[in-house]
């Protein structure tokens, strides 16, 4: 499903560079569930950036589903943003003028031009739905500086979900969120797994990261551990 | 120091009307460090914002250093809001458009105007002393989007130290970082809780709360439990 390639990833700032990425070789097949560990600034968020086509790499390769990125063209590079991979930021990046069950219709409303499945008046029963799966359904028409952070979280874990993507890639899903929510996140996760939807996972607690069957460590740029976790 | 009694909020949206507070009473002495806990949505940050006089309550007193905070002139509450308390807020609240030094600095620049301490040109000193304190000395002249999300937590938690406060008030300080950071930062709250600053800590996580003194749980906009911590 996914093939990376001595990515490299160098932010240039004035004179100054940084070397998110120092060469990333990396392997993520269908089904997988995947966790992504490491320090902070060790270039988790730079990776799941250009996993979800949303950056592209100074330096090396990345093959989704057989098919080099670099070649794709302006619409199928949306269509894979919207309708493929369901993308949860860590800052959320929710619409601010937009309520919350706007914001989670979008990824639909690109399917609906794209003459991909449901009809207009479909997409905001869709979007509702998500919502109430995430305990939001008092909460579809608040504004984000309406809702409390984990809120915001899982509105922007709705938005993830709904196109129904082949591919989730999280970025810390759960940072805001009480326990007994993160562990209804997480089997929400493990289920859309069991049913075929691969999932890399960005988190820094441990806890969060045993859920997956595989944890791939961050270190500086570089991947410094890739191992499975052992069943529970 | 602090005290608070019938505290409500009830946020109105449009016709729909949302009680995040229900009546909550607490006492916080000085030198106390208490941990706030509760499920998503339950009312911690709506309290906490306005313990730092950031909101404030539909119904209820506040008492802060046993003046009622619903007295206090503008000029004080704004010098409460820089100088008496620090500050770190769920999402950061970085100026975007502003470097991190520029941001660490500004609480500085308040207390300048107010006549209070440090000569202008020491101001970048201290601000930058701040970052380095938390590992960011090669980041100084970053925006906010030039950061992970670590950074820019990290960036957060500086400038809410930068002035010295007498009460430090955090809400999920930790949330975005790695263990390691996270047990660094909790070392310097703890530090500075035994130089006599009073912390209130909003968390999720078990682990983080087990450095505080006293664990105060929400539910609903209630508060349902108030235990010390049992000394390790
Ligand atoms: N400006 C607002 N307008 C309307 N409702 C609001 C507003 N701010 C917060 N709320 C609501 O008040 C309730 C409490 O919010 P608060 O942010 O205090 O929760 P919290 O405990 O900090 O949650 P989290 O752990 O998710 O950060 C939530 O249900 C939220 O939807
Ligand atoms: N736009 C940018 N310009 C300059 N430097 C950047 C930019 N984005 C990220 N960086 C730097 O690249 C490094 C990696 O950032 P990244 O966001 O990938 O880290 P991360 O592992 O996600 O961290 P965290 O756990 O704190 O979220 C960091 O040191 C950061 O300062
Ligand atoms: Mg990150
Ligand atoms: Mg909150």
């Amino acid at each position: 499903l996914i093939e990376v390639r001595g990515l490299k990833k160098i932010y240039t700032t004035g004179d100054v560079s940084v070397e998110a990425l120092k060469g990333i070789n990396l392997s993520i097949s269908n089904d997988e569930f995947v966790a992504v560990m490491g320090a902070s600034g060790s270039g988790k968020s730079t990776f799941m950036n250009i996993l979800g086509c949303l950056d592209s790499p100074t330096e090396g390769e990345y093959y989704l589903e057989g098919s080099p990125v670099n070649s794709f063209s302006k619409d199928k590079l949306a269509e894979i943003r919207n309708s493929t991979i369901g993308f949860v930021f860590q800052g959320f990046n929710l619409l601010s003028r937009t309520t919350a069950l706007d914001n989670v219709e979008l990824p639909l409303l690109y399917s609906l031009e794209s003459a991909k499945s449901s009809k207009k008046q479909d997409t905001k029963k869709i979007a509702k739905r998500a919502l109430e799966n995430l305990g939001l359904s008092d909460r579809i028409h608040h504004y984000p500086n309406q809702l409390s952070g984990g809120q915001q979280q899982r509105v922007a874990i709705a938005r993830a979900l709904v196109s129904q993507p082949s591919l989730i890639l999280a970025d810390e899903p759960t940072g805001n969120l009480d326990s007994r929510t993160s562990v209804e996140i997480m089997a929400v996760f493990q289920k859309l797994n069991e049913q075929g939807i691969s999932i890399v996972l960005v988190t820094h607690e441990m806890d969060i990261a045993q859920y997956a069957k595989r944890i791939v460590e961050f270190r500086d740029g570089h991947i410094l551990r890739d191992h499975m976790v052992p069943r529970q």
